[in-house]
């Protein structure tokens, strides 16, 4: 494995976005992930709809909170696919879910691995490399008074109640860290995104990781 | 508005999460630590923190049984 590695600096993680008032997290996990293997299989990075997922995804509650789990696996079950995010806006509220014909364009899931990586995590960077970004869910009770650095403390696993993007990881330093990218906007955190520490399972990170596949 | 019951209570929140600051920046000595502090959160309770923005909801996945990664 390469010592660092960031699947932002091959263009192809999408900006960080802002889930508003809405428990929406889950969604944007799930929609970040596929985004990102669109176009590391060599599709132009574009954005697709949040709100699609937000609203259509029966298993979950849209904004009132889901899994990305769940997600992926109504993606797979139903074989819907994602429409670029201008032709379906986000609202930051749940709504009608609208349909597409089949002809219409859009990016479908056609499977999902799901594992728990505690006490594994090298083994997590593993499937960053080989599969893209990866959902995950964590402990971000913390969060609400993060402003930057690599978190460490504070930090439980097994308690997990947010989803998140994984982008990367950095091992050059004094302390291994993962690369998150987070929903919140770009003034949370460093410009939207946190660092974990990579080792101990920090936030519950390692414990349910899917990669998606498209 | 300055002096309504919603403005008395964003303030205490906000003292509260001053208080939170000073006890999670204890943890952090080295220069790469997490640092905590004032935020676009921070006139939010925990509560209503929780209720807003941490509503993903955990779905088990089994223990990874791939290849090790030798470091």
């Amino acid at each position: 494995l390469p010592a660092k590695f960031d699947w932002r600096q091959k263009a192809v993680v999408a900006p960080v976005q802002n889930q508003q008032a809405c428990g929406s997290c889950w969604a944007f996990s799930v929609v970040g992930a596929m985004q990102s293997v669109h176009a590391i299989e060599g599709s132009k990075l574009e954005q697709l709809s949040v709100q699609q997922v937000l609203d259509c995804s029966y298993k979950n509650k849209g904004c009132s909170g889901g899994s990305p789990l769940w997600a992926l696996d109504w993606l797979k079950q139903t074989g819907v696919k994602l429409v670029p995010q201008s032709e379906y806006p986000y609202k930051a509220k749940t709504g009608i879910c609208h349909f597409f014909s089949q002809s219409h364009g859009g990016v479908a899931v056609t499977n999902f691995t799901a594992h728990d990586f505690s006490g594994q995590e090298e083994a997590m960077m593993g499937q960053l490399v080989e599969r893209g970004p990866l959902t995950a869910i964590v402990d971000a009770v913390s969060w609400q008074d993060y402003l930057g650095g690599i978190i460490q403390h504070h930090c439980s696993s097994q308690w997990s109640n947010h989803a998140i993007l994984v982008v990367g990881y950095d091992t050059t330093g004094d302390i291994p860290y993962w690369i998150v990218q987070n929903s919140w906007g770009t003034t949370w955190g460093n410009e939207g995104y946190v660092y974990i520490k990579i080792g101990g399972n920090v936030c519950g990170i390692a414990d349910s990781v899917a990669a998606v596949f498209l | 508005e300055i002096g309504s019951e919603e403005s008395d209570r964003r303030h205490r929140y906000f003292q509260d999460a001053t208080k939170r600051h000073a006890y999670l920046n204890s943890f952090s000595a080295a220069p790469q630590s997490a640092r905590y502090g004032i935020n676009q959160f921070s006139d939010l309770s925990q509560e209503e923190f929780r209720d807003l923005y941490l509503q993903a909801q955990t779905s088990r996945a089994p223990c990874f049984s791939g290849p090790k990664t030798v470091g």
